[in-house]
């Protein structure tokens, strides 16, 4: 949540540029916004008017840039290496960032052969650096690596910008975490019970042996 | 004896003057201070002490410095001469620096740097020797050893608003998070320290170098679950057999939490909390 | 709202906090 609170007002600023600014410095404004170092947050830009208008213009490609930041990854870049404009090594760093956290998203042990190759990293040194220094070091992931067994474990992954049907998803999720916490507490509940009726009858057994006990030794 | 330490009080300012400070301290370690057949004031007694004392540390003498500390430490107690104590806690800090008692010198340094006072007796307190007190703190914080000791000082010193002014603020800012620390902020700090904080040890590593080595590898245990120990000596910038040395020594004496396979030439960090106990460390999503 | 929904979404993705057997023992 860090995240969220040291990218709010940098969001809030690149929205008034995105207001601001006219349609041929827009362009700019995008670069700006997916090369700073502390912004990983494009859908509110993307929202704005201002920048849904581009689409259809000569600058509409700065908008796939915007869309590719707030949901793509490094190799859905280099399959449209063509029709994109070229990326500053800011933007690059960025965008591989992302796909740390686009990774994250579906599994949480990600296995080295998988980033190296992903990342275009070519050795583990380099691939743990940029793990350490440009992902844990960063805040947006936090984790350990595992040289053993050669893969980084997620403990933490900052969320990216939604798409539309991952939606569904997330609800299914949030729905089958309280149903299983309810049905936790029901089997907690359940269990209390059995063990406040077992004591009960322990006690009530105890309570029968004394007395026939005492009875036996009247009787004697 | 009066004409004899006269004589000698006058010596040693000459040779102050010509910035031969041994030589004036042992012109003034001559002065009799506890014959019995002259008596002298505790306050005199107290302000040769630590002038010598002082004298000796221009020249990095820790040794003959804390001999005249120590006479000190007998006499500060009953002193109510503000300056001469002052000036013996400054000499006191110098001393557990210059033999690399670190996290002592660090914490008496961090309270002369709390003086609230700007006069004490005819002296001015200004805000660049406070501010000289503070880095020195942060300085030997950052050389000690790293454990848990170490931890609650740069805790302490992060906390501490007049830091983040510091020169030495970032490298502070590293320490405290225990991030691993790159050959170029280690040059630069390296440039701030005084000779005895770079000496090279039996193991041939400087105090710097081991302060250095031992604080990244801390910060690699917050990293990793294992690492080899090639990659760790590659991480660590030295041979490794060295790094698994040192991290075995570090295991032993409890300031890092592990294992070494020596078979497979790995160390392994541990985190040996329960799993129920890792659980519950989670209820914060709860939370969330 | 963006900000909420990409917390959420990092909170989804911590679940489950702790996958081992030893867990599951200790756990049941």
């Amino acid at each position: 949540m860090d995240i969220e609170q040291k990218q709010a007002d940098l969001i809030d600023y690149f929205v008034k540029q995105a207001h601001n600014h006219k349609e041929e410095s827009l362009p700019n404004v995008i670069v700006e916004a997916t090369s700073n170092s502390s912004l990983f947050a494009f859908s509110e830009i993307l929202a704005v008017p201002n920048i849904t208008q581009l689409r259809g213009t000569k600058y509409s490609v700065f908008v796939d840039v915007l869309q590719l930041f707030a949901h793509g990854t490094w190799s859905d870049y280099k399959k449209n290496v063509e029709r994109l404009p070229p990326m500053v090594p800011d933007q690059i760093r960025k965008l591989k960032q992302l796909s740390v956290l686009t990774f994250a998203e579906t599994n949480k042990v990600l296995p080295y052969d998988k980033l190296m190759q992903e990342l275009d990293v070519s050795n583990v040194r380099e691939l743990e650096d940029f793990l350490i220094n440009e992902c844990m070091y960063s805040g947006i992931v936090r984790g350990k690596l595992d040289q053993l067994r050669r893969c980084f474990e997620v403990q933490f992954a900052a969320g990216r910008d939604l798409r539309p049907e991952q939606l569904e998803n997330m609800i299914r999720t949030l729905e089958s975490w309280s149903t299983s916490s309810d049905n936790l507490l029901v089997s907690i509940q359940d269990k209390i019970k059995w063990a406040d009726t077992k004591s009960e009858m322990n006690k009530k057994h105890q309570k029968d042996v004394e007395d026939r006990m005492e009875a036996a030794k009247k009787s004697s | 004896d009066e004409q004899v330490l006269i004589i000698r009080e006058k010596l040693a300012e000459l040779y102050e003057s010509e910035e031969e400070w041994s030589r004036a301290a042992q012109m003034l370690s001559g002065i009799d201070l506890d014959s019995g057949i002259r008596m002298l004031d505790e306050a005199y007694k107290l302000s040769k002490c630590v002038q010598i004392a002082r004298l000796y540390l221009e020249d990095d003498d820790a040794v003959n410095a804390e001999a005249f500390i120590n006479k000190a430490s007998f006499l500060v107690s009953n002193s109510q001469h503000e300056v001469l104590n002052l000036q013996y806690k400054v000499c006191y800090a110098r001393i557990l620096d210059l033999k690399r008692k670190f996290l002592e010198a660090a914490l008496r340094y961090y309270a002369i740097s709390q003086i609230e006072k700007r006069q004490i007796g005819d002296e001015l307190i200004d805000e660049e020797a406070l501010e000289q007190a503070l880095t020195a703190a942060v300085t030997c914080t950052i050389l000690a050893a790293a454990g848990p000791q170490r931890s609650r000082v740069l805790a302490t010193l992060y906390k501490d608003e007049r830091c983040s002014k510091l020169k030495i603020y970032p490298i502070l800012q590293k320490v405290y998070l225990e991030r691993i620390l790159r050959k170029p902020e280690i040059d630069a700090f390296a440039e701030e320290l005084r000779a005895h904080q770079k000496a090279l040890l039996p193991d041939n590593f400087t105090v710097l170098d081991r302060a250095m080595i031992e604080h990244n590898l801390l910060s690699a245990s917050k990293l990793y679950t294992n690492i080899s120990f090639e990659e760790l000596g590659a991480l660590l910038g030295i041979a490794p057999l060295k790094a698994e040395k040192i991290a075995s020594r570090m295991i032993y004496e409890d300031r890092m939490r592990g294992s070494i396979d020596q078979v497979e030439a790995f160390i392994h960090f541990e985190d040996d909390t329960e799993e129920l106990q890792q659980w519950d460390q989670q209820a914060s999503l709860l939370n969330l | 709202e963006n900000s909420l929904l990409r917390q959420v979404s990092s909170l989804l993705r911590r679940l489950p906090v702790i996958e081992s057997e030893k867990f599951q023992d200790d756990f049941l």
